[in-house]
């Protein structure tokens, strides 16, 4: 369902052009569930922001799900966006203006559903994430745990096929840790598509494949 | 050096109260290196912003090298921190539109330091955390891990004695997390007053105690 060839990313930031991803192929079925790991500044992001759409690669191919996602205009991959993928950022998760509950209903809302079904999903998904009591407050009034567990239920409000995590455990603590991972493992076995970066062993070994980046390149 | 005496802080978002801390009591004697740990929610860094003079508790009091520091008007706070203490947030460390360089030199500016020595520290400190090269970057050229370790070289810029460190380690690998704890354990035999935040028990363990908060209160 997800398929990179040949994808380099290069940022150029005036003085001197950094290679963020050199040459990165990579394949993973319907219902995968992949880990991605590798030191501080070894493209890890970069490479989740190309597969989530949010970014194209300065060379190489992306298809999703058939589809040469590279080639789309800004809207369409807007509308991808929305409808397959759910993403939780390493950084800046929520809109720092709605509150929690809010922030959960947005893909809703984007996507066209009823005031009723998102009323609905919005307190199903602040339960499953322990964060009932929480819904009115805004990011500013949450822990950084509470905010990174209020980015996961936004991610899964449209039900998507592929959820892509950017470091979702890092502000939390080994309870709330374990709690996650038995969240993303019952989607992965509902069949959907998981691709998590970490640098945690005890989150990385619940994927069935573990890919290690290093200066841009798999290794 | 910094004593805590029946501290608790309420926040009250309108709806409901929340009380964050309860009745705190806390001694930590000068060179002292302590860890706080504790679920998502549990108070540490509303702990830490009192603690770092950013914040004043609802009730209680709180000495820092012998003043009453929640007596002391806003500028007279804003003068201890700069003088006294590094700090090192959970979230929103670095100031978006400077670069990582001017990040770090922000504090050697308040301080009143001349041009050469903040020329000097800012190279030093970004050589000690590994980012030399990356200086001229703004926060959002910059990937997790590296935004994490600028706002460490930042929250030693002006050699503070006491240095507060809100989850320092998680957007690191475990090797960036060596680096930084060595770091961190060398300032400490130095003689700097240390305090991290942690959910990592492979940080915990590089501090002389640890304590745990549930619910607002030390268990
Ligand atoms: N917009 C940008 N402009 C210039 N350089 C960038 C930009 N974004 C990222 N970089 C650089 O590209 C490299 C890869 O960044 P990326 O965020 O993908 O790393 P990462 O593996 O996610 O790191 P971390 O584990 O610290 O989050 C980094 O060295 C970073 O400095
Ligand atoms: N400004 C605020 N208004 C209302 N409630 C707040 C505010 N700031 C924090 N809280 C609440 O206070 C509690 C403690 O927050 P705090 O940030 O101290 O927790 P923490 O232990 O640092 O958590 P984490 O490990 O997730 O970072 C949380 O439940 C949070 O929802
Ligand atoms: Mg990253
Ligand atoms: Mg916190």
């Amino acid at each position: 369902v997800i398929e990179l060839a040949g994808v380099s990313k290069v940022y150029d930031t005036g003085r001197v052009a950094v290679r963020a991803l050199d040459d990165v192929d990579l394949r993973l079925e319907a219902g995968g569930y992949m880990a991605i790991m590798g030191p501080s500044g070894s493209g890890k992001s970069t490479l989740m922001h190309i597969l989530g759409c949010l970014d194209t690669p300065t060379s190489g191919s992306y298809f999703l799900r058939g589809h040469e996602v590279s080639q789309y205009a800004r809207k369409k991959l807007a509308q991808v966006r929305n409808r397959e993928v759910g993403f939780v950022f390493q950084r800046f998760n929520l809109l720092p203006r709605l509150t929690a509950a809010e922030n959960v209903e947005l893909p809703l809302l984007y996507a066209g559903a009823s005031a009723e079904r998102r009323r609905e999903v919005v307190a199903d998904l602040l339960a499953k994430v322990g964060l009932s009591d929480r819904g009115h407050h805004r990011p500013n009034e949450l822990s950084g745990g509470e905010v990174q567990r209020v980015a996961i239920a936004r991610a899964l409000a449209n039900d998507p096929a592929i959820i892509l995590a950017d470091e979702p455990t890092g502000n939390l603590d080994s309870k709330s840790e374990e709690d996650l991972m038995q969240l993303l493992d019952s989607l992965n076995e509902k069949g959907k598509t998981l691709v998590v970066v970490t640098h945690e062993d005890s989150v990385a070994r619940h994927a069935k494949r573990v890919i290690t980046l290093h200066d841009g390149r798999v290794v």
